[in-house]
């Protein structure tokens, strides 16, 4: 997968 | 989580700590940059606003919290408790050159078209960028005192571990954020010369 919502880092 | 993003969150937090205790214990924001650490409140304001929309994990929270806590104070220091030591007249730099541009950016590129995530957007690109008033007053006044330049390594080095801690997570994991990952690359790139004079002359740079 690419980018998933939310974003998990700072 | 993996070791370069954890480092890379450590380092941050080393950066913040570093340059909030400085001013407090010499009393003194001389040779900081308020208009980057306005920028730097503002880059944590919109990107941790999902604090209220969803949770990640304690970790996570926590350190949302207290990097947004610590920026604030900072500015609170620099423009209010010690306002008489700031170096207003060589922090000439135009804030709205950066954020207006940037804002736009945000609107035409991200991931999804929504206020949360073009706040986000928005943080990501700022970041990128946040530094240059603190750079450009350097090489205006032609010098940093040591702990000022400690700080910009860590800061700098964060999001260099972060590159690390992106390569990592697409191998691993197969996640990638591009809109981060350049982002990312612009703003370690605008540390490269900084660094290059942190190594090599080491400490207090003077141009």
């Amino acid at each position: 997968h690419a980018l998933q919502l939310p974003h998990d880092e700072l | 989580m993996n070791i370069f993003r954890l480092t890379g969150d450590l380092s941050h937090l080393a950066a913040i700590i570093i340059l909030l205790l400085k001013i407090w214990k010499t009393r003194s924001c001389a040779g900081i940059s308020g208009k980057s650490q306005i920028l730097f409140a503002l880059v944590f304001t919109t990107r941790y606003l999902d604090l209220l929309t969803s949770f990640i994990s304690l970790y996570n929270t926590t350190m949302k919290v207290i990097y947004i806590g610590c920026a604030y104070a900072t500015v609170y220091l620099i423009y209010m408790k010690f306002k008489a030591t700031y170096d207003g007249n060589h922090d000439s730099f135009r804030m709205e050159f950066l954020v207006v541009p940037v804002g736009g950016l945000a609107c035409l590129v991200n991931h999804d078209f929504s206020f949360l995530e073009i706040l986000w957007t928005f943080s990501i690109y700022l970041e990128s960028v946040a530094i240059l008033p603190q750079l450009f007053m350097i090489s205006k006044t032609g010098e940093a005192e040591t702990i000022t330049t400690h700080y910009l390594f860590f800061l700098g080095l964060y999001r260099a571990l972060y590159l690390f801690n992106w390569i990592w997570r697409f191998y691993f994991e197969g996640f990638f954020d591009m809109i981060a990952i350049v982002a990312g690359m612009v703003q370690t790139i605008l540390y490269c010369d900084f660094f290059y004079l942190y190594v090599t002359k080491g400490q207090g740079i003077s141009l």
